[in-house]
């Protein structure tokens, strides 16, 4: 099984 | 006040056909540097982030820093009224809750006006830094449209692998497997039809097909794609936009379990 990453776990807010 | 005159007009209405399947209401930020946008999908497993230098535009004026709110959906659909060789000016005057698109007609012998309300959109504006990439793949963007097209016929996701062989996308799914394997390529004709691949070290990531075919909407932007993987990283899936800027995805890898 695979779940999809998240944008906000790589980039935080700025 | 902010007046914005591009000439090439076209490339603004596929700068729009390239993010609005993607995302629905997003923020254009105006600044002295240029025209930028910045914004996820609704899903916030995707990102485009969009810039237009103003050094690319025949007349830039933005006499200070201002946020735009628009749907692009709808923003889209008043582009879509302008002819493909018509200038396209936006304009917006302070403190007003409206944005102004006006077309010229080549021969100036038709002008039209299109107003549209901005909408308040508090996104977040992410940071997103620099960074050093295991492999770099710059490849024609027609090549890269046609095998996410042709693998999603086959299944969900794909996993890009670039070794020393080249880059490999494959995919799975109910009625079998399906590999391609693209090798660099440097003798060629013309320098965008070239397969170039920079690889530090070997890296092999799985994405959902479903993201990466919305990014390729941006094909009619430029003759080529550079696809940057890290194994840490999402992938950012580039397309030049001739001496303006460019048009970049971020997708989220999935994450075997």
């Amino acid at each position: 099984r695979s779940s999809q990453g998240r944008m906000l776990s790589y980039f935080g807010n700025s | 006040m902010l007046e914005l005159r591009l000439v090439q007009g076209s490339l603004l209405k596929k700068v729009l056909d390239a993010m609005r399947e993607l995302v629905n209401d997003a923020n254009f930020d105006c600044s002295a540097t240029g025209f930028s946008l910045q914004a996820m999908d609704s899903s916030h497993v995707a990102l485009v982030a969009l810039l237009l230098r103003s050094e690319g535009f025949e007349h830039y004026r933005c006499d200070r820093n201002l946020s735009m709110g628009m749907n692009l959906n709808n923003m889209s659909k008043m582009l879509r009224c302008a002819g493909n060789d018509d200038i396209i000016t936006i304009k917006a005057d302070d403190g007003t809750d409206s944005v102004t698109f006006m077309f010229e007609s080549p021969n100036q012998d038709k002008i039209a006006d299109f107003e549209m309300k901005l909408m308040d959109i508090d996104s977040e504006h992410l940071g997103i830094p620099d960074a050093e990439y295991q492999a770099i793949v710059r490849m024609p963007s027609s090549e890269f449209a046609r095998i996410c097209k042709d693998l999603s016929s086959i299944g969900d996701t794909v996993v890009i692998s670039v070794t020393k062989e080249g880059v490999k996308f494959s995919t799975a799914g109910d009625i079998g497997t399906a590999n391609i394997v693209c090798r660099q390529n440097k003798t060629v004709d013309k320098p965008e039809e070239a397969t170039i691949i920079e690889m530090q070290e070997p890296v092999s990531l799985t994405f959902a097909l479903r993201y990466l075919n919305s990014f390729t909407k941006a094909t009619p932007l430029s003759d080529t794609v550079t696809i940057s993987l890290s194994s840490e990283l999402p992938v950012v899936v580039e397309y030049k936009i001739a001496e303006m800027g460019y048009i970049r995805y971020y997708l989220a890898p999935k994450i075997e379990e």
